[in-house]
């Protein structure tokens, strides 16, 4: 499986 | 100012709305190694605080550092914060800098 990609990971709170 | 981190701030935001109404993208292992406000909704408490700024970095959230907090790490501290109903507020320590911490 590809690496898991955090560079597009946004959070809203 | 510190060495380090010379322009961080400290803002307290009231929990004067039902959601904190901030987005977050970034914390460590990305290239925005800590977490980094992307959007502050009107109407939400971070908005109606007024001393946040998108584009600010968060070092610490209620006294614990970001620093070395992947995302979801990161966002999980936040969300806590929040949520945690012993206090009427949360502390962010902020930097208008990107610099790297």
């Amino acid at each position: 499986s590809p690496p898991k990609d955090y560079e597009d990971e946004v959070t809203f709170f | 100012p510190g060495l380090l981190e010379p322009t961080s701030i400290l803002v307290r935001v009231a929990k004067s709305a039902s959601t904190l109404g901030i987005a977050i993208e970034g914390g460590a292992n990305t290239r925005q190694p800590l977490p980094r406000i992307v959007t502050i909704q009107r109407g939400g408490s971070a908005h109606n605080c007024g001393q946040l700024r998108v584009g600010q970095v968060i070092l610490e959230v209620n006294g614990v550092s970001l620093r070395g907090r992947e995302h979801r790490e990161a966002a999980r501290l936040i969300a806590e914060a929040f949520k945690n109903k012993d206090k009427d507020h949360v502390d962010f320590l902020v930097t208008d800098f990107n610099v790297a911490l």
